[in-house]
C-alpha cells in the first residue's frame, strides 16, 4: 500500500 | 480592536462546519486586510487556509494584528445559536481574553450576544510557495463530492490523472475497481455546471479519499471547486468565496505504489 506524505515536507516553516 | 460585521451568519457557519472535523484549535489572524486562518490536521497530512477579506465584511475595522485562538467545537456551539440570515458581528479588544459574537435578526428585534473564551495557541505557520500548477480543473463542487463519496465505497485512495483526454478519478479496492472521467464541458445556461481543464503537462497523483471527502463539506460554500495539481506536490482544493475570499485545502500526495 502507498505511504502517506506529510504536508510539512512540502511547505517551508516560516 | 476588531469589529467585523457579516451580512449573513451563514458564511461563517458554513466555513467552520467545513473545517471543524479536520482542525480543532485555530488562530483566527485578524489584521486590516481581513481574517485569515491556517492550520494543519493532527497527522500533518492536510492543511486548511482560509481568507475572509475585509471586503467580505461591512464594516470591517481592525487597527492591530490580533490572533484569536478559538476552539472550533466551542465556536460551533455558539454559531448554532445564530440563524443563517442573521447579521453577525465579531468583536475583540486589542489584547483579548474573549471574542464577542452578536447575532441580529433582520426581521425581528432579537439580538443575541455570546462571548467565547480565547486560547493561547502556539501554531506552526507554514509558508506556501506560489506554484504554477501543471493542471487546474474547475468543476461543480457537488460533482467532485459525489465522485469522492462514490469511490470511497471501494477504496481508501484515489488516483487523479489529468491528460489532454480529460481528468480521470480512479480507485482499486477489495471488491473491484472504479473510475470517473470528466472532459471539458461548457454549459451556457448553467455556468456552475462547467468543467474546465487547464493543462500544461500530464499529471498523475494518488490521494487519501478520507481527506477529500472531508474537504467536500465545503461544497455548500461554492458551486464550483478548483483542483490544482502538479506531480509530487500537494493537491490544492479551492472553494472561492465572494470578494476574493477563499477556503483552501492542501493535501499531501500518497508516496510510492
Amino acid at each position: 500500500p502507498a505511504g502517506q506524505g506529510s504536508i510539512k515536507s512540502f511547505f517551508n516553516q516560516s | 480592536m476588531l469589529e467585523a460585521r457579516l451580512e449573513q451568519a451563514n458564511l461563517l457557519k458554513k466555513v467552520v462546519d467545513a473545517i471543524k472535523d479536520l482542525v480543532q484549535d485555530c488562530n483566527f489572524d485578524c489584521n486590516d486586510s481581513g481574517i485569515a486562518l491556517q492550520a494543519m490536521d493532527n497527522s500533518h497530512v492536510a492543511l486548511v487556509s482560509m481568507m475572509l477579506k475585509s471586503e467580505s465584511f461591512s464594516p470591517f475595522r481592525c487597527d492591530r494584528n490580533i490572533a484569536l485562538g478559538i476552539n472550533l467545537t466551542s465556536l460551533t456551539k455558539v454559531l448554532r445559536a445564530a440563524q443563517n440570515e442573521d447579521i453577525l458581528t465579531l468583536k475583540a479588544e486589542d489584547a483579548p481574553d474573549v471574542v464577542n459574537l452578536v447575532f441580529e435578526s433582520a426581521e425581528s428585534d432579537r439580538i443575541s450576544e455570546y462571548d467565547i473564551k480565547l486560547m493561547d495557541i502556539d501554531q506552526e505557520h507554514l509558508g506556501i510557495p506560489e506554484t504554477e500548477y501543471a493542471a487546474t480543473i474547475s468543476m461543480p463542487s457537488a460533482e467532485f463530492q459525489r465522485i469522492c463519496r462514490d469511490l470511497m465505497a471501494l477504496s481508501e485512495s484515489v488516483s487523479i490523472e489529468c491528460s489532454k483526454e480529460g481528468v480521470k478519478f480512479a480507485c482499486q479496492g477489495d471488491i473491484g475497481s472504479g473510475s470517473v472521467t470528466l472532459r471539458s464541458h461548457t454549459n451556457v445556461d448553467k455556468p456552475e455546471m462547467n468543467v474546465e481543464i487547464d493543462l500544461t503537462e500530464p499529471v498523475s497523483l494518488t490521494f487519501s479519499l478520507k481527506y477529500l471527502v472531508g474537504f467536500c463539506k465545503a461544497s455548500s460554500l461554492s458551486g464550483q471547486v478548483k483542483l490544482c495539481l502538479s506531480n509530487e506536490v500537494p493537491l490544492l482544493v479551492e472553494y472561492a468565496l465572494a470578494n476574493n475570499s477563499y477556503l483552501r485545502f492542501y493535501l499531501a500526495p500518497k508516496i510510492g505504489d
